[in-house]
């Protein structure tokens, strides 16, 4: 794993953080329902909240599907290459391209489309960065900077568990094995395979 | 373009045809040093876009130069392929991957696989001693 230049991180102050969709993109509560389970993994093994709140301008963290050029200096550029972006603490801009075509749930590697990409993946790389994490060489690891499409990545690795908990310490609720029971249940009725 | 769920997508469905981003790059492959490939500036940029060549000049030429090939060396070492320096096709597929949009290198700092690399060659974390 690795940080980006100085270890930024969110202060102590701030572990409950709030997030929040841009109102443009009108997305669905399913579609929202994706980032939560997103945040659930990473509050899962670090004593950290992560609340949803419909105030985009107040929230910690604001999530954009955006198209092109989209003001920040980091245009998107159509179907697959970059899918997403996100800045390191405490900015909590996350920004996806909205020109991919974003599976929300089901088995992605069925789609038919060969370039769907599957939401939550995508979605739990980003928070990483939201959080801290730079990329990470483990091609396990959430934080691996490449995903083909067509492939669900979700569950984090130990890599990216040690990772955040060197950040923020771990959540005294969890017990140091896999989060995969989280994803089992999430997934119930999809035969996926890690 | 959401699409809630794969099984409502019918088959045989097919979003607007565009080709994908870095499609075009897959007709690198064999591109060795010392030679020029019409096009190699994209490829250029995007190791620049992901911090593997730092300094930016205001036009990158086609050239297969030691800029770039001490860029590839380091991107297949961060990805975990065979550092050849070379466009084979093993890194080709690599780079063609959709991915995340920032940077594997930031501020020449941040750089995975090729941060421990240098860590290890550049401090002393072993000592020799002569007998």
């Amino acid at each position: 794993y690795t940080f980006f230049p100085g270890n930024p991180h969110w202060p102590d102050s701030k572990r409950d953080l709030t997030y929040s969709f841009f109102p443009g993109n009108e997305l669905t509560e399913e579609e929202k329902s994706v980032f939560a389970r997103a945040f659930d993994r990473w509050s899962t093994v670090i004593p950290m909240t992560f609340t949803q709140t419909d105030s985009f301008t107040t929230a910690d963290i604001r999530i954009g599907f955006f198209s092109g050029d989209h003001g920040d200096g980091e245009p998107f550029d159509g179907v697959l290459g970059t899918l997403a972006h996100a800045f390191s603490p405490p900015s909590g801009r996350l920004h996806l391209d909205l020109d991919e075509n974003w599976v929300d749930s089901g088995d992605v590697s069925t789609s038919p489309i060969l370039s769907a990409v599957d939401l939550e993946s995508v979605a739990v790389h980003e928070i990483g960065h939201l959080l801290g994490l730079g990329h990470s060489s483990v091609e396990e690891a959430i934080m691996y900077p490449s995903i083909p499409s067509r492939t669900r990545k979700v569950e984090l690795a130990q890599d990216d568990i040690d990772g955040i908990q060197q950040l923020y310490g771990k959540n005294p609720n969890y017990n140091g094995t896999s989060t995969s029971s989280i994803q089992e249940r999430e997934t119930s009725g999809a035969d996926y395979v890690h | 373009r959401f699409f809630p769920n794969v099984s409502s997508i019918p088959p045989g469905f097919v979003p607007n045809a565009t080709a994908p981003a870095w499609d075009s790059f897959k007709k690198f492959a064999g591109c060795r040093a010392g030679e020029n490939f019409d096009g190699l500036s994209k490829l250029k940029q995007y190791f620049h876009y992901f911090g593997y060549i730092p300094n930016s000049p205001s036009n990158f030429t086609d050239d297969f130069d030691d800029a770039f090939e001490s860029a590839l060396k380091t991107y297949q070492q961060n990805f975990n392929l065979n550092v050849t320096g070379e466009l084979d096709q093993q890194t080709l597929n690599k780079l063609v991957q959709p991915r995340c949009g920032n940077a594997d290198i930031v501020n020449g700092t941040t750089t995975m696989n090729s941060g421990k690399w240098m860590a290890f060659n550049s401090t002393s974390l072993f000592h020799t001693v002569g007998h």
